[in-house]
């Protein structure tokens, strides 16, 4: 069965999708895993990043999810050219799906339930969020068994990592008693700027302590580079720092998935 | 009456909460403007970007927003000690607030209503929206007057702008005639990387022509150290690129509400 991580956070832009599609890419390429990544924000930037990549195929989360008898994700997956990496497609209609499962008893397990045959056909299946904690983001920290929680070293995206953190804690209380904290990964790491970072790491590291993941992802122009170009980080700019980054990253998190 | 201007994007991290305070400053500082600027984001950053000029008081926007018999956002505004600029405080209960009014009958209108005594108290009113398309930012949408849409010349960006000027379309449709693009402002541009920029300028420009906003807004560390030192860009740092860049927007905004 698949471990399911969810990648979230709810400051905008902070390295989500760019974390989510290029630690997806580097677990399939470099450790053999099959992977699924999930695109649970109606932006559908999954999609965009590895439009090159996309095979025809594929369908609509927002069906799946809305569905009042369920269905399962691997309906609507799509296979990419990379070995081992399917994704769902973009799909703007899950703005409505937010609202609409409002009503719906049990709203928060739709997901779970939605992936249940899924994960016998996966090794890892990564959900990436919408920048909030809304339903759609709650139904994945149901689903999930860990959270990765990219983290720009900033005020204002630190201040969101508490949120979330306590957000969790009640999932894991009332809703689901397997989750846990997969690590908090500081993106968008500048080099050339090193007194804010440093400051802010040091918050970070006192606040979560062994939480805190000690690979880091710098700024790096590669990455937004190959997302304009439609493709994950290592058909398009192999020996980048961006690369490299994400690389030492899936080495990190195919570590601790076994141990779990 | 105040113009009421919606500062959003669907897009996360793209300099909305920046561009709502530092421009709301620049329009008290420098243009002698009443000006009130509403934090509609549950993230609640208006506030910790402002945090050392704020005034005791204020109340919380989710109750004024769930209240049967409605509010006004007056009740609940804070001062700082820039003469001329107040704003509502943060309130992570507005992400209750998003489910809450999906049933309400009208529910896109209870912004608009909840702003009209407030209106007669200023002359410009922003409303900083949370990263999506979801409830409250169709509220700020039919209650504006313009719209301004931050946008990173990036793939993923530009992707987000066009799903945002539909919405708006559909709002000054059915709910809102009087919705007008105020522009689309280019944020985040980095100067020492112009080409992958200036190809993704010359895309917008192709797009939206006029609507496109000829000042831009240099990426420029000062925003976020004033962000992290809890003060406005014009007091934190006055000769740096960010404020110049937020002063010559502000000239822009106030020669385009005049003429409205
Ligand atoms: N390490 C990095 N170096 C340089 N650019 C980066 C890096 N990580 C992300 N980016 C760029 O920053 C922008 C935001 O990243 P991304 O879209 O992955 O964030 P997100 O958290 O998924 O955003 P949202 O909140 O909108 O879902 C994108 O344009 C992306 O290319
Ligand atoms: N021009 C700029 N130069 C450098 N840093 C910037 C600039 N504009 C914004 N930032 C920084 O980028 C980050 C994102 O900006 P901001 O929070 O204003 O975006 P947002 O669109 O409001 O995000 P969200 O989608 O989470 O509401 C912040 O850390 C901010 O300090
Ligand atoms: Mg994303
Ligand atoms: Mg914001």
């Amino acid at each position: 069965n698949a471990a399911v991580v969810a990648v979230a956070a709810q400051k905008g832009g902070v390295g989500k999708t760019t974390t989510a599609v290029n630690l997806g890419a580097a677990l399939a390429r470099f450790h053999g895993q099959n992977v699924l990544v999930v695109d649970l924000d109606a932006q559908g930037h999954v999609q965009r990043s590895l439009r090159t990549h996309i095979k025809p195929g594929g369908g609509s989360l927002s069906q799946v999810i809305e569905r009042e008898d369920g269905g399962e994700v691997l309906d609507v997956v799509a296979h990419t050219d990379i070995p081992g990496l399917h994704i769902t497609p973009g799909d703007p209609r899950l703005r409505e799906s937010e609202n609409l499962v409002t009503t719906r008893i049990g709203k928060e397990f739709i997901l779970r339930d939605a992936l249940e045959v899924t994960r016998s056909h996966y090794d890892v299946i990564i959900l990436d969020c919408p920048p909030n904690l809304g339903n759609l983001t709650l139904n994945a920290l149901v689903a999930a068994d860990r959270v990765l929680v990219p983290c720009e070293p900033t005020p204002l995206s630190i201040q969101g990592v508490d949120a979330l953190i306590r957000t969790c804690a009640t999932v894991s209380d009332r809703l689901n008693p397997k989750l846990d904290i997969l690590g908090i990964l500081v993106t968008r790491y500048d080099g050339r700027n090193t007194s804010l970072n440093d400051v802010a790491i040091a918050e970070l590291s006192q606040a979560y302590g062994e939480a805190l993941i000690d690979e880091k992802i710098n700024i790096n122009t590669s990455l937004a580079r190959a997302q304009h170009a439609g493709r994950d980080i290592f058909s398009f700019a192999p020996r980048s720092r961006g690369a490299t980054n994400y690389k030492s990253l899936a080495e990190h998190v195919a570590t601790a998935l076994r141990s779990a």
